[in-house]
């Protein structure tokens, strides 16, 4: 018979070369509103209403419900592969 | 649609692009025509015009690279990212760059396009069967030169079709040494290499010397990717090795095991406990013709647009309808107006005889196929008869593929490759194009072109002829001794001649004509044959003389086809037309193709 997963569930390693996603869904949220364009870095910590701003312009952009904040359909558009170039700006 | 800040724009209308680099995922040759391909959506709708130059300086320079790759705008591994391009103007401006740790293909997988064998560039079908087992990938059993092959049909033990697989052994890329495959084993700083590497390069593209020297000679090139290659991990390009050993389990195909997102994975050597060598294992990829199709826009002046079924909206999402969205062309013409009809062209002096040069002009903007030089009967039990004739890279020198070519002007066509009715609208096919001819109130005009490879992907480039059959609405197919099938979107083939019960002697079909009761007329020089469509079958292999019932046609046409009730046969560029009737057919006119037929200027 196969060997049983080991007990605590399947094993999960670390693959060697891989860009490993440490971010949490905030921070990963955040590079890729400054990476196009949506939001300046320097804004960034400013205060939580710029981020909500951004978010909004980000899911008009994307055709997402416009919600302000960081909902799943949005991480998930964020996640999803396109086009390098900034939706905002130069 | 949103154009850039200061709306920049090319002043010019004749666009030049220079193909600087290729990824290894595609034959060179598929980046090429999907290059072409993606600037002829643009151009269909403007009065822009783009000539590819092999060298010297382009507006759009095109290329591949991984990571940060020279603009200070590094790409990031496997998916997000894809590709990026800059807005109209001088230097990088105008350029566009794509992620070569992406997984490169038109959309739907591995673009395994084969090369020399019987197949005509078919390519491979999997899986295939041969010597009774069946096979997922290209294989090097039955050869024993290693050379990695396929069947380009389902069952090579019954169909002998068969072609090579892209492979370093077969060519390379880029480099100096004109695509020469490799040469194993080679020596570069001393050492001895059997197999491709990315020693000595930052970049992570795999090479090898063409010579067994590379400290001497200095000659190398970039290698192909195989079709079991793994993309991204930290083997970009190398096959997988079948069985690997993974915490102490072994592992025949790929898996998802140890991951969370669901990606397969395999070893590129047989034991990643012990090297840790790994990559992914191909998935459908993303394709290069859409990607490069947003990228142009960029190139041209469009910025995202944000409307979600947009080629310019900023997320990757396949399709395989027209990319081209209202807001798309809105945008472009917004910029550039739109695409003011070719000038009627006179009518070209003496035209010259088809030959493969005028082959090549007559349609430069698809790369040449690359043919072998020598007879294309060698089989996997002996090696290709000769190399590649041109290296991949070559590409010829100026190839304008604006509007107003032969390539593009219906009326520049001097012989068509193949002229048929389908739906009631005349199709004429040249060189991977084809035209459909509408009757206007203002008599015919000719719509297109169309790229074959769009319509019926499974067609190679130069047809022979092909028909539809008028009770099931199925469309024939004919190139060399190959017919295929569609019925919709589905194909069956390619199939050899002989399935239709014809000798193997008849080397090409070069006519049919549509007959009452489910009877098709195949024609071959000045012969033809009655086929049963429902059975798929002629009613005797022997055949019968044109002049019996055709008298007064010419010898040896090279078109034969049935349009308007009427019967059509071409040679050079002529017609001869005949009506049918029962006892004899009658010839009732003769014209030119171009000028009486598609009513040309």
């Amino acid at each position: 018979a196969p060997r049983g997963r080991s007990s605590n569930g399947p094993v999960l390693i670390r693959f060697p070369g891989e860009k490993m996603n440490n971010l949490t869904n905030q921070q990963f949220a955040e590079e890729y509103l400054n990476r196009y364009g949506y939001i300046p870095a320097g804004l960034l910590h400013r205060d939580g209403s710029s981020m909500k701003h951004a978010l909004r312009k980000l899911q008009r952009q994307l055709a997402l419900p416009v919600t302000g904040e960081l909902d799943s359909a949005t991480i998930a558009a964020m996640r999803a592969p396109r086009c390098g170039v900034p939706d905002v700006g130069q | 649609f949103l154009t850039f800040e200061g709306e920049l724009k090319w002043k010019h209308q004749n666009i030049t692009y220079r193909v600087q680099n290729y990824s290894p995922d595609l034959p060179p040759e598929v980046t090429d025509d999907a290059f072409a391909r993606a600037f002829a959506l643009w151009s269909s709708v403007t009065p822009l015009t783009f000539t590819r130059l092999s060298s010297g300086d382009a507006d759009i320079l095109i290329q591949f690279g991984t990571k940060e790759h020279g603009d200070g705008y590094p790409f990031d591994g496997k998916d997000g990212l894809l590709a990026h391009a800059f807005p109209p103007g001088p230097g990088i401006q105008g350029d566009a760059h794509f992620d070569d740790d992406e997984f490169w293909t038109l959309g739907k997988g591995a673009v395994i396009q084969t090369r020399f064998g019987n197949a005509n560039g078919a390519p491979c079908h999997f899986p295939f069967i041969f010597e009774g087992r069946s096979y997922f990938s290209c294989t090097a059993e039955g050869r024993s030169d290693g050379l990695p092959w396929c069947s380009t049909t389902a069952n090579y033990d019954i169909d002998n079709l068969y072609g090579f697989c892209p492979s370093e052994l077969l060519y390379t890329l880029n480099g100096n040494a004109n695509g020469d495959p490799c040469v194993f084993p080679f020596t570069f700083e001393g050492r001895s290499y059997t197999a491709c590497t990315t020693d000595g390069r930052s970049d992570g593209y795999r090479w090898c010397a063409t010579t067994a020297n590379y400290d001497q000679d200095k000659l190398y090139g970039f290698c192909p990717n195989r079709d079991t290659a793994v993309t991204g991990g930290n083997s970009q390009g190398e096959p997988c090795v079948f069985p690997f050993t993974f915490l102490n389990r072994e592992y025949s195909t790929c898996t998802n095991e140890g991951r969370t997102d669901g990606h397969l994975w395999c070893a590129t050597t047989d034991n990643f406990d012990r090297d840790r060598k790994w990559g992914f294992c191909q998935d459908r990829g993303y394709s290069l013709f859409l990607v490069a199709a947003h990228e142009f826009g960029h190139a041209l002046g469009l910025d995202h647009s944000s409307v979600r079924e947009a080629l310019m909206f900023p997320m990757y999402s396949f399709t395989e309808g027209p990319p081209l969205h209202p807001d798309d062309v809105k945008g472009i013409q917004y910029l550039y107006g739109s695409r003011t009809e070719p000038d009627p062209k006179p009518p070209t002096s003496a035209p010259l005889e088809p030959d493969s040069t005028t082959q090549s002009n007559a349609c430069p903007t698809l790369p040449p196929i690359v043919k072998p030089t020598g007879p294309p009967t060698s089989r996997p039990s002996e090696p290709p008869t000769a190399g590649p004739t041109g290296p991949p890279t070559a590409s010829p020198s100026v190839l304008p593929t604006g509007p107003l070519d032969p390539a593009d002007d219906v009326c520049g066509v001097q012989i068509f490759d193949a002229i048929t009715e389908i739906q009631g609208q005349l199709h004429v096919f040249k060189n991977g194009r084809y035209w459909r001819i509408q009757q206007g109130s203002k008599g015919p005009r000719a719509q297109g072109p169309f790229f074959i490879a769009n319509t019926w992907s499974a067609l190679p480039r130069i047809l022979d002829t092909a028909f539809e059959d008028p009770l099931t609405k199925k469309l024939f197919f004919f190139s060399g001794q190959q017919v295929w099938v569609y019925t919709g979107q589905s194909v069956l083939g390619p199939r050899r001649l002989e399935k239709l019960g014809l000798d193997p002697k008849v080397h090409r079909i070069t006519g049919a004509i549509q007959r009452n009761g489910g009877k098709v007329l195949l024609f071959s020089q000045n012969q033809f044959w009655r086929l049963d469509v429902k059975k798929q079958k002629v009613d005797r292999s022997e055949p019968y003389p044109v002049e019996s019932m055709f008298p007064g046609v010419p010898e040896n046409p090279h078109d034969v086809f049935l349009y308007q009730g009427k019967v059509y046969f071409c040679q050079e560029h002529f017609f001869w037309r005949l009506s049918l009737h029962d006892q004899v057919n009658k010839v009732d006119q003769v014209g030119y193709v171009t000028y009486d037929l598609l009513h040309c200027p």
